[in-house]
């Protein structure tokens, strides 16, 4: 099991690579589905798939980080229920809160990257209301003033 | 207070 998690690890991040690359002229959906593909193929890999995720919004530069946000739309919609409930998770969610709050790294995201992130965080808070998690994290973001509501 | 041992989450960081 760990030999096969660590071999679809390793696709995942060959396949993110590109699908994210500072490189890529367009997006890349060749690379963005097949992405998809694996982690509807091999649910165990879920969290591992939204850890990656994550690392490439970090990105400072502004395209890669865009190109994240964009593996991570696709996932929300074609990977179903359980990557949902990975992303409605504080564990992940608190990484995006900390990609946009000034009292963390808000002010050195970009700010089309740090647009997208509310914009979705906002999306998904009517598109997915069973998960609870989104929504108290959206709220407590309106409270503090980093969304404007 | 984090539920201890059953949700693997963490708690809600603040803005």
């Amino acid at each position: 099991m760990d030999k096969q998690l660590d071999i679809i690890t390793t696709s995942l991040e060959a396949l993110l690579q590109r699908g994210t690359s500072p490189k890529n002229v367009g997006r890349d959906n060749a690379a963005i589905d097949a992405f998809c593909g694996l982690v509807n193929k091999e649910p165990e890999c879920v969290p591992i798939a939204a850890k990656l995720i994550v690392s490439k919004m970090q990105s400072m530069q502004e395209w890669e980080a865009l190109q994240a946000l964009q593996v991570l739309e696709a996932c929300m919609q074609h990977c179903g229920p359980q990557f949902h409930a990975e992303v409605g998770k504080f564990r992940f969610l608190n990484e995006l809160i900390k990609l946009i709050s000034p009292k963390y790294l808000g002010n050195l995201t970009p700010d089309a990257v740090r647009t997208e992130i509310i914009e979705l965080l906002y999306l998904w808070t009517l598109e997915y209301p069973r998960e609870s998690k989104i929504r108290e994290a959206y709220e407590m973001l309106k409270k503090q003033q980093v969304v404007q509501s | 207070p984090v539920i201890r041992g059953f949700s693997d989450d963490e708690p809600l960081v603040i803005a």
